[in-house]
């Protein structure tokens, strides 16, 4: 437990520093190749000329999510784990360093593909985006019920593919809301862009609210 | 470090107690959703009438996978950890009280979902299959390699998709056998059938060989 409250303590410390820049922090959670990296480069396609955006990338190994992310000319950091299956708020606070904060106005962490230990870990972001694809099942809320319980929004990814798969989407948001009745829920496509509008004119709405 | 000491410990026992009752046995990887239950699903349709296998089933929370199972009739056991992120050589030990291993020639052990850390913990299996599904990206065992490199076998699902997806069968084989030149490949698709005869076919010839 001790390692929960000193991360506890760090998170707090990110979150003075968002909230001083005036930075809104998305923290993006789901399985490897839900397609986190995708919704982002479909975002940033869509909003970076009018938001200052930034990314903090967190992976096992490799840096191609954030070689995906840098050709959209943003700010992006990579972080590499080694092994460790999820992010913390120190490996965040370390990154932060690396990033322009007074020119940015929406931070995205996208975490280490992984719908268990993520979701336990506070980096200090204003909240946790937890992403479903159409492929993965409709009972996924219900069996991997962290990252739906600590999130406040959840996207279900990959709705093109619904004709092929057997996954019944209002199942899906029956057993997503059982376990967190609170959750806003976006369905999209970052293959076809089918989608991602609604959710674009909400991360702008949230900027603005502050 | 002393948890995969002592975690050695046990699974040399659960080796000894599977060698002694001749059962082989498979610990099957993935992340959520790839495909783990409908795959034994499928293979318990095939060969489950020739030969005697038995399945534990590992999940953080819900007994729905040991459910799919159990309407095979095959003895099956569902662990769920509460959280915990991996099975362990104890959690095994435990769900092995309950299983008739003297009735027993192949033993499944399905993870919790999860394609970071069940790469690091020996159950006790002869071998760790590692499963990725074309939904997933031809990248992932470059971005999540301890897996593909504790596994001897891998296996591609899904191919049914194919048409549908950004998925390259070459790069994701030569991503595979870079991470594990070792690696023995089977494609298949757990909805169709498709390949799912040359994976029942290595199974058996295993069982043979003791
Ligand atoms: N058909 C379809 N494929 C998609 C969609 N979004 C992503 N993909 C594909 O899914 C695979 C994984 O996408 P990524 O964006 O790399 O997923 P990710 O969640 O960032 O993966 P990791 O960071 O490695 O955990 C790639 O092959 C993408 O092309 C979608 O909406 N529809
Ligand atoms: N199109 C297609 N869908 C598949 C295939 N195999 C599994 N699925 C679907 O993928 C989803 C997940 O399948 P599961 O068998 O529950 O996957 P799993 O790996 O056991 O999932 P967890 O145990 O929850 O981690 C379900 O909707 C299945 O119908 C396949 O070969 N092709
Ligand atoms: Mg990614
Ligand atoms: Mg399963
Ligand atoms: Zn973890
Ligand atoms: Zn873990």
């Amino acid at each position: 437990r001790k390692i929960l409250e000193k991360n506890e303590d760090l998170a707090k410390l990110n979150r003075e520093t968002f909230k001083q820049k005036n930075i809104f922090v998305l923290d993006l959670l789901s399985s490897p190749g839900s397609g986190k990296t995708s919704i982002l480069e479909k975002t940033l396609e869509t909003i970076s000329k009018q938001v200052g955006i930034a990314v903090i990338e967190g992976d096992v190994q490799t840096d191609n999510d954030a070689q995906r992310i840098a050709k959209h000319n943003v700010p992006v950091v990579q972080i590499i784990t080694m092994g460790g299956c999820h992010l913390d708020a120190q490996l965040v606070r370390n990154a932060m360093d690396s990033l322009p904060l007074d020119e940015i106005q929406l931070l995205f962490i996208e975490n280490v593909g992984n719908l268990v230990c993520p979701a336990e870990f506070d980096l200090g972001e204003h909240e946790k985006v937890v992403i479903l694809s159409t492929t993965e099942g409709d009972d996924k809320p219900l069996k991997y019920p962290a990252a739906f319980r600590n999130a406040r929004t959840c996207i279900l990814n990959k709705t093109d593919l619904l004709p092929h798969v057997d996954f019944s989407v209002e199942d899906f948001k029956k057993n997503a809301l059982k376990i967190n009745p609170n959750l806003t829920l976006f369905e999209m496509s970052a293959k076809t862009g089918e989608g991602i509008e609604a959710w674009t004119d909400w991360l702008t709405q949230k900027i603005k609210n502050g």
